[in-house]
């Protein structure tokens, strides 16, 4: 399995929650799973209940050399471990500007050295903050495929054009081999017609689209104010059924030649 | 009143819909009211169905030099104006680094020249994008005053107090009149236990939030996808209330000395 960046520019789309959750299924799946936390937020990395030793963030790891193994803590869970995020992070897109092949520093991190992260684990999942600025261009450059999560909304289908063409660009001047996964439907609201609108018209544009959609629930929303997974939260909840189902369907889908 | 920047580094809080709608609220009270959308995702404009003319958008207004009052458009709502986005905008943080007083330069165009923009306007309500990078700096060092929504989410708690130490931040070394106007509660769902302990937690940190409560309502994200506010969309909605009831309240507790 590959680097897989979660990105999306929209803010509060899931992001987050996916990383975290598709991450813990895969890794009950018995697929030795890091996350890496590269939003300033924070929100991955207090998520399960972690805060980053000083000196060993993802912030450190980008910018000031720590090679990114030092970096790993153990998530709590099976097969599960994250690289934490710190809000130092949230000077790194000004101090990447005079670095040389600035958009190249986080692929060389994990990708560089004598054991390089990325053929230590299964899948190394990327979880990126709100925007296209550098932290998410060296994502997008380091990941093997990206995964776009899209709230059911109308303003999230807005920026999926220009998410689009990005994605265009990063192929043909930084990474090549970057494949688009697929989109996964989050937030889905079975009450309104918006929701169902949506999917439709994004299913419609982008037939990577996973069949699994995940539901609105506030059992989700409820699980990183304990720091768990949906899965140790409340493993019967539609959350979780439809996290494990995501998984089923990225392990039966392989990725795209 | 004054130039009030609507910040939240977590996405997806009702940034936008309160700047277009709170905006409305004011400018049906008599106010004349410019909106400025400060995000690349644009939804701020496309939200009242408008696109930025070539050339013509806050891109250009802060990176080409063109007179902020020439961007200004009418929004389709009496009292209403907007300063558009475009996607340019986007590079737009990397492109400031090199300038001089590079978190000033929106400052200078709305507040320099003959005829300074915040001066022809009751109220100037700046909608950020979801990071504290550059744009939102800027917009923090042009503002008068902030305004935080905050969705009753248990993430959205956690960077209250990172966003809190940029506000200091920005007080100490760019702008020492701002002030925090007010946290305003937004995607409140009385069915969940979640949203009171969020709107609890909240106040208790923050005496400075509004007494009014916006509720989760479908209505207020169909609105957008008709170009229309939620005033013209479905003025007897809950969402509408509320935001109505947010205008009353912010014109009757003025602002801090
Ligand atoms: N399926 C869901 N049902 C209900 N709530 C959800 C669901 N998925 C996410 N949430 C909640 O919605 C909010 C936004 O989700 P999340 O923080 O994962 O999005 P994000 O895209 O990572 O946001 P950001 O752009 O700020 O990084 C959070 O409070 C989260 O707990
Ligand atoms: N009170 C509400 N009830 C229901 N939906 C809402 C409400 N307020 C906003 N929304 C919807 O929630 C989503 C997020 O809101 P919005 O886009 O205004 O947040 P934002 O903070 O501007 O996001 P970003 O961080 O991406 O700029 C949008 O799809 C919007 O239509
Ligand atoms: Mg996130
Ligand atoms: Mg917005």
């Amino acid at each position: 399995m590959p680097v897989i960046a979660f990105a999306n520019q929209k803010g509060g789309v899931g992001k987050t929650t996916t990383v975290i959750n598709l991450g813990a299924a895969l890794a009950a799946r018995g697929q030795r799973v890091l996350l890496l936390d590269l939003d300033a937020q924070a929100n991955a990395t207090s998520g399960l209940g972690l805060r980053a030793p000083e000196g060993r963030s993802s912030y450190d790891v980008l910018l000031g050399e720590v090679p990114a193994a030092r970096a790993v803590l153990p998530a709590g869970v099976d097969n599960l471990w994250l690289i934490p995020s710190s809000p130092a992070l949230s000077g790194a897109d000004v101090e990447l500007v005079p670095r040389e092949r600035r958009e190249y520093v986080l692929r060389r991190a994990l990708r560089e050295g004598e054991a390089p992260l990325s053929a230590a684990y299964d899948a190394l999942l990327i979880d990126c903050p709100p925007s296209l600025g550098l932290l998410t261009l060296n994502a997008l450059t380091a990941a093997d495929e990206v995964i776009i999560p899209v709230q059911c909304e109308y303003l999230a289908l807005e920026g999926l054009g220009q998410l689009a063409r990005t994605l265009e660009l990063v192929r043909r001047e930084l990474n090549p081999a970057l494949r688009l996964r697929g989109l996964v439907m989050t937030m889905y609201d079975a009450r309104t017609n918006l929701a169902a609108q949506v999917v439709e018209e994004v299913r419609r544009h982008f037939p990577q689209t996973f069949q699994t959609v995940i539901p609105r629930s506030v059992r989700l929303s409820e699980a990183p104010s304990h720091g768990l997974t949906i899965f140790a939260y409340d493993g019967a909840s539609r959350g979780a059924q439809a996290y494990a189902a995501l998984a089923d369907e990225l392990l039966a889908r392989p990725s795209a030649p």
